[in-house]
């Protein structure tokens, strides 16, 4: 964690460089809200649904799983910091924000999932899990230094917003990064999504981006 | 409404990473 702060300007700027319109400047702006412009709780919860609980579940599933040598475990760092991750969602919300200008956004089908998208930014920001092989396109850019943007969020999650050439629209989306982890007797993995409500089953849900002018 | 969610895992994704 030490060198947080330079991982994320690093990765953001070097993604908003890949990503230049090109003709004029790229600009990149970081601002925190501080206490002054935090989200107030009633308003936060919009942005909060649904992610509070498996919050909780990844909080209490890890202290409470016995060892091998059958001692109760012990907190962690790490669960110590998810525990109080769970806590901050009653708490005004503070925020970072990374915004560029002067680029493309996130293009690419949205609806594309396949195992590699080639040049697909959206994909690569959002659906791409597995490891990526440096140096095959601009998608590549979208390898493991994207994790830095869950990292610095202390309930491990993140809002994208972006607007893509042509489009009038923009499209929101989030991913929340926690651990494996059980509620009510299922199993969950690690990445769940902030995105449009979609009546279908888990098993054939396909997580799509929120639609906005 | 927009909002937060995870897909249950199947028994191979299960099996795969329990």
């Amino acid at each position: 964690a030490a060198d947080m702060p330079e991982r994320l300007v690093r990765e953001a700027i070097q993604n908003s460089m890949d990503a230049a319109l090109g003709g004029e400047p790229v600009r990149v702006r970081f601002a925190f809200s501080g206490i002054d412009h935090s989200v107030p709780t009633h308003r936060a919860m919009d942005y909060l649904n649904g992610l509070t609980e498996h919050l909780d579940a990844v909080a209490v599933e890890q202290p409470a799983r016995p060892r091998d040598d059958g001692a109760a475990s012990q907190f962690n760092d790490e669960t110590q910091a998810v525990y109080r991750a769970a806590r901050l969602v009653d708490q005004p919300l503070e925020w970072l924000v990374v915004e560029d200008f002067g680029t493309r956004g996130l293009t690419g089908n949205i609806k594309a999932n396949g195992a590699n998208e080639p040049g697909n930014n959206f994909w690569g920001f959002f659906r791409q899990f597995g490891i990526s092989t440096k140096g095959e396109d601009a998608a590549g850019s979208w390898g493991l230094g994207k994790w830095v943007f869950p990292d610095a969020s202390q309930i491990n999650a993140f809002l994208a917003l972006t607007r893509r050439p042509g489009e009038t629209e923009s499209l929101l989306m989030g991913l929340a990064i926690l651990k494996t982890h059980e509620r009510d007797g299922r199993r969950y993995p690690a990445y769940g999504h902030y995105a449009a409500s979609d009546p279908a089953a888990d098993s054939e849900w396909f997580q799509l981006p929120v639609r906005s002018s | 409404t927009p909002h937060w969610r995870f897909a249950e895992m199947t028994p191979a994704q299960i099996a795969e990473n329990p």
